[in-house]
């Protein structure tokens, strides 16, 4: 039987070991493991890949450990932007949304895109008003804030420069929404 | 920045990738991850391919289309594709990230040139790894 998996990624930087707290790293580990679990198990049962994909990304995307929808970064304007695509290998199809502020989930509104309408990228108010009109669903801008990345970009702010992903490893406190347990996370810089 | 790069039983590939771009970000700037061939790319043919990083550079390099183009036209492995790109090309350019990708074969790659990058893959043959740092 041809070998079928996944492999994924949480984002990239100057991720140092020295500067990641145990409970930290332990969190990245168990949501990897979580990510990696969801899409396996639709692959092991014969799902597509496409399905598999979606399935690992939002679990990621549910994290507020990640830049993406939940734990998305902050504009300059304090907004929340988010950005998702999905390519298929057998037919080459593809769908993508840019600048999205209300989806809860980005990939599963790309992939609507792909499979529901003749385009590729659909941005800003347009590919919301596309997911809404295609049952995807929607969230208040209060569901993708964290005071973390808020604080990030607060510190983004009076540098007047722009960051990316997991960069720099300044050990920030940060007290989690949902265990009130204090950690240090590695903070995200990465220059542009 | 996350993403996936998916074979299944069929031989099918697929890639995604979902982010909320660049903290402090301003005029609507979009990054690579919803520029199809940029931050993401799959073909039957070769590989599938996600990436996370700078942005610019990997529209520039087009990053995800190339490691698929170098397998089918040079035809290079897949660790040997990804690797000239973000090791090699993507840092004479000046770029910083990575990429995970899988290819027809199920061979998967992780290469990146920052310090870490949160990352893993799981296999049917019961290969399967979580890493985030460099010398993992």
């Amino acid at each position: 039987q041809l070998k079928y998996g996944l492999v994924i990624h949480g984002g990239a930087g100057t991720i140092l070991r020295e500067n990641m707290s145990a409970e930290a790293e332990k969190a990245y580990r168990q949501k990897l493991d979580e990510s990696l679990a969801a899409g396996y198990a639709i692959l092991e049962q014969g799902g597509e890949a496409t399905d598999a994909v979606i399935a690992a990304i939002q679990v990621m995307e549910q994290s507020e450990l990640f830049n993406a929808a939940k734990g998305a970064v902050f504009t300059h304007e304090g907004r929340n932007e988010m950005d998702a695509s999905i390519m298929r290998g057998d037919d080459l199809n593809a769908g993508a949304v840019a600048g999205v502020r209300h989806i809860k989930s980005p990939i599963s509104a790309a992939k609507a895109v792909m499979e529901q309408s003749p385009h590729v990228l659909l941005s800003g108010a347009g590919a919301e008003e596309f997911a809404t009109e295609q049952g995807l669903e929607m969230a208040d801008t209060s569901y993708f804030f964290t005071e973390r990345r808020w604080k990030s970009l607060q510190r983004a702010i009076e540098r007047e420069k722009p960051e990316l992903d997991h960069d720099d490893q300044k050990k920030a406190v940060e007290k989690s929404p949902k265990s009130s347990l204090i950690y240090s996370v590695p903070e995200d810089y990465k220059f542009g | 920045t996350v993403g996936c790069a998916a074979l299944d039983k069929n031989g099918n590939l697929a890639a995604g990738t979902s982010t909320g771009g660049m903290t402090n970000k301003r005029w609507n700037r979009i990054g690579d991850s919803p520029i199809i061939g940029a931050g993401t790319y799959a073909n039957n043919a070769t590989c599938a391919v996600s990436s996370t990083g700078h942005g610019e550079y990997f529209i520039r390099s087009v990053v995800a289309y190339d490691i698929s183009a170098l397998m089918e036209y040079q035809s290079l492995s897949l660790k040997e594709a990804s690797e000239k790109v973000v090791i090699k090309k993507l840092v004479e350019r000046g770029g910083s990230g990575g990429i995970i990708a899988i290819d027809k074969d199920g061979n998967v790659s992780m290469p990146f040139n920052t310090k870490g990058m949160y990352r893993g893959f799981r296999l049917s043959n019961g290969e399967a790894k979580i890493a985030i740092y460099e010398e993992e």
